[in-house]
């Protein structure tokens, strides 16, 4: 199975059209393999987006370059997928013999 | 399926089990329907929920469509025992059941969601691989025949709103097109998304407005209303490309231009604090809170037939 150590998932909430137009471009940088759950829509509507760990600088870096701020939604994706596998473990534990 | 635990994400088998539970256990009120087969051979099964009489005028849900959307497959499975407890409390939905049939598609991209649990939890497309592709998958919220390939859309393989080779090429869609069409008589149509706390209804396609705008733009806010009553979450609402973005070849576009005038997506919890990995222990109370609106909707078109 695929892991997600080291990934984070970075919310910009773009403030002008030049923001909004930068977050479009990114979409096409495929290289990054960034992974964006909620895609750029208008002007302050939030952007997340899913980042490797490898894209995870240069992303930070070119945001940071840009003047585009940037928050961090989920600081560590792998974490939460290790919590939502032992609570499903927990919760299989508990189902009803067949 | 009263020890079954609605409060925990489960597998595609326990998924299936719990359907063939709830079917041995109200053999007069539910059957399950092979609409047909996925990419990678797995049946696409539908929840019939009637009391009677055959092509009644008829309400479709489905879950698990972009498969990483976990908490809409839990919370199709909960919805399945709510439509059962109504009946046999004769509360709730008991009364549309009195008129109409309730279909419920829980896992509507199951080589995607088996995919979730064994490879890749971030998995959304299907799993089809088409000639000339380098990747795998297609949205299958943008391979229906409503302003399919247009902008809204991608047409690399590589993306993950890859609108496929041509409209309804994804088994998964053409079994529900092939579905409704058959059916005829389905009077309202509501695929189930996360997350952003959104209802919307057509169109994604094109700026126009859909005729029946006022009378869905109206229905949203009574059923916004009656999701927020239960525990205060927050909806917004209105057509698809005015709330969030431009998006072609999407299902309600299509099941709107097929007649269904009561076509509708929920983009269920949250906001963007946990986005699809959504805890387990929101899973039931984000049930609860989107089945009174789904019950607005339902009784609206009950009472509005055309």
């Amino acid at each position: 199975a695929e892991t997600f150590v080291g990934q984070q998932v970075l919310r910009v909430v773009p403030t002008s059209h030049e923001e909004l137009q930068e977050l479009q471009e990114l979409q096409g940088m495929e290289h990054l393999q960034l992974d964006f759950w909620l895609a750029p829509r208008g002007l302050g509507d939030p952007v997340d987006i899913r980042v490797p760990f490898p894209s995870l600088q240069p992303l930070k870096a070119h945001l940071e370059a840009r003047g585009v701020s940037y928050s961090i939604m989920i600081d560590d994706v792998q974490a939460l997928l290790d919590e939502e596998q032992r609570e499903m473990l927990r919760s299989s534990r508990r189902l009803p013999l067949s | 399926t009263s020890t079954f635990n609605y409060e925990a994400y489960h597998t595609l088998d326990e998924i299936y089990a719990f359907m063939d539970m709830l079917v041995a256990e109200n053999p007069n009120l539910v059957s399950k329907l092979e609409i047909g087969r996925s990419t990678e051979n797995r049946p696409l099964y539908v929840l019939k929920f009637s009391t009677g009489g055959t092509k009644r005028p008829a309400v479709w849900i489905d879950t698990g469509i972009h498969s990483r959307e976990w908490v809409t497959q839990a919370s199709g499975v909960w919805f399945a025992k709510k439509i059962v407890d109504d009946h046999a409390n004769k509360e709730g939905v008991a009364s549309i059941l009195d008129t109409m049939d309730i279909f419920l598609e829980i896992v509507t991209n199951p080589d995607g969601f088996a995919y979730t649990h064994s490879t890749n939890r971030m998995w959304r497309k299907t799993r089809s691989k088409h000639s000339g592709s380098i990747c795998v998958g297609v949205d299958p919220n943008r391979n229906w025949d409503a302003g399919f390939g247009g902008p809204g859309a991608s047409g690399n393989p590589c993306m993950e709103t890859y609108h496929g080779p041509y409209a309804n090429s994804e088994p998964e869609v053409k079994s529900i097109v092939d579905f409704v069409k058959a059916h005829g008589n389905i009077k309202a149509f509501i695929s189930i998304h996360s997350y952003s706390q959104l209802l919307l209804y057509p169109y994604g396609y094109t700026t126009t407005p859909v005729p029946d705008q006022q009378e869905l733009h109206e229905l949203s806010a009574k059923a916004v209303a009656a999701l927020s009553s239960l525990y205060g979450t927050q909806y917004e609402y209105g057509s698809i490309i005015t709330t969030i973005y431009r998006a072609s070849g999407g299902t309600i576009d299509w099941t709107y231009n097929q007649g269904i005038k009561y076509s509708f997506t929920f983009e269920l919890r949250d906001t963007g604090r946990y986005g699809f990995l959504l805890p387990a222990k929101q899973i039931v109370p984000t049930a609860q809170e989107t089945w009174l609106g789904l019950q607005v909707i339902m009784e609206h078109a009950r009472d509005h037939m055309y």
